[in-house]
């Protein structure tokens, strides 16, 4: 319930807002990442925003961390910018990143994409971190609200027609059979070649 | 429940960001108004943040709406810009609004304070709002959560020591005891009074 609950703001509250293009003078991000591969003369093979949404709930502040560094920020797109709730001009970016297929220096060529990890995961994550009369419950049922979290999102996205085809969401497990950690950088490549 | 997960999401997602000094180059909320108060030479006696929680969830883009038009925006302060979730420089920015005590024009001077709505109430508001299968519930329940909302938020401000008195949390009915809608600004200055 409560993972549902965060799909349904975060759709409502941030995807909603960016995806379409009632971004004011921002025609949404989709039109943005054809501005951006113009612009910049860079591959973007998928036009999508890839929301990771990790079973831990963890996602560090920067992509690169988890991607043993075949993955690196670059610029980013204002997707929107909107008064909300009384907050004028509030500013909605989106981070463009360069993924090095099997790392920097590997002779393969980098392509781009629009990526970032699911926000109300990580501010669960840290929620349950913290000591509070309900913590212990929220880290005992972290792996069931991601799941929601992510059914939920995937229904959302899935039953409204102007967004499914926009948005890329990634569920992942932290770590492989090996014990060793993920490299997300290579999920989002083995995503992107199942969709080409 | 869910009003106090969406306290527990705002207060670690939202307020412990702009309101504490790690706001990267930013020093959080507070400064930011002192500086401001000096910069533009204007009148701030409450270095507060004032956050709207109406009984209805529901809050206008621009809060000059809701004030008889005694309210109006001025400019914004950037309270953070952090790496959050793979995005960088994720902006989180304020507005202070300037008040007009009486009206404009009524010979009053007037005073600025930073205020917003508190965003995931409205954002619950817009999920009620559209159908899908709990949206009968979340509707029925809207004041219920919202004053869970408030309870909730208050009492992580007041076991909070660094944020005791950053906030003040304005709880209000939408409508007075004459059917009419309630002025903002006179509750706003009403509060006030009290502070000083
Ligand atoms: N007034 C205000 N200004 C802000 O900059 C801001 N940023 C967050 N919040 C509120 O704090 C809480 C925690 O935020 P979190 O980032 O975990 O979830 C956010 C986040 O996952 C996503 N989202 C919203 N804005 C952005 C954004 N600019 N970039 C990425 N994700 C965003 O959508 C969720 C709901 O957003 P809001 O419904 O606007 O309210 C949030 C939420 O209640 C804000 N409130």
């Amino acid at each position: 319930d409560y993972g549902s609950g965060l799909a349904y703001s975060y759709f409502y509250g941030y995807l909603n807002i960016i995806l379409s293009s009632m971004g004011s003078e921002y025609k949404g991000l989709q039109h943005n990442i054809e501005l951006f591969e113009a612009r910049e003369g860079v591959p973007m093979p998928i036009k999508k925003l890839f929301i990771l949404i990790p079973a831990s709930a963890h996602i560090p502040s920067d992509l690169r961390q988890v991607s043993h560094d075949w993955m690196e920020s670059t610029k980013k797109v204002v997707s929107a910018e909107i008064n909300r709730a009384g907050v004028k001009n509030r500013v909605y970016s989106n981070t463009v990143y360069k993924i090095h297929p099997e790392g920097e220096g590997s002779g393969h060529r980098p392509i781009y994409v629009v990526i970032e990890g699911a926000t109300p995961m990580l501010t669960f994550y840290e929620v349950s971190q913290h000591a509070h009369k309900d913590s212990d419950t929220y880290r005992r049922f972290t792996k069931e609200v991601v799941e929601l979290f992510y059914k939920t999102l995937q229904t959302l996205l899935n039953t409204n027609p102007d967004y499914q085809d926009s948005c890329e969401l990634v569920y992942y497990e932290d770590y492989g059979p090996d014990g060793k950690r993920v490299n997300v950088a290579e999920i989002i490549l083995e995503r992107i070649r199942k969709l080409l």
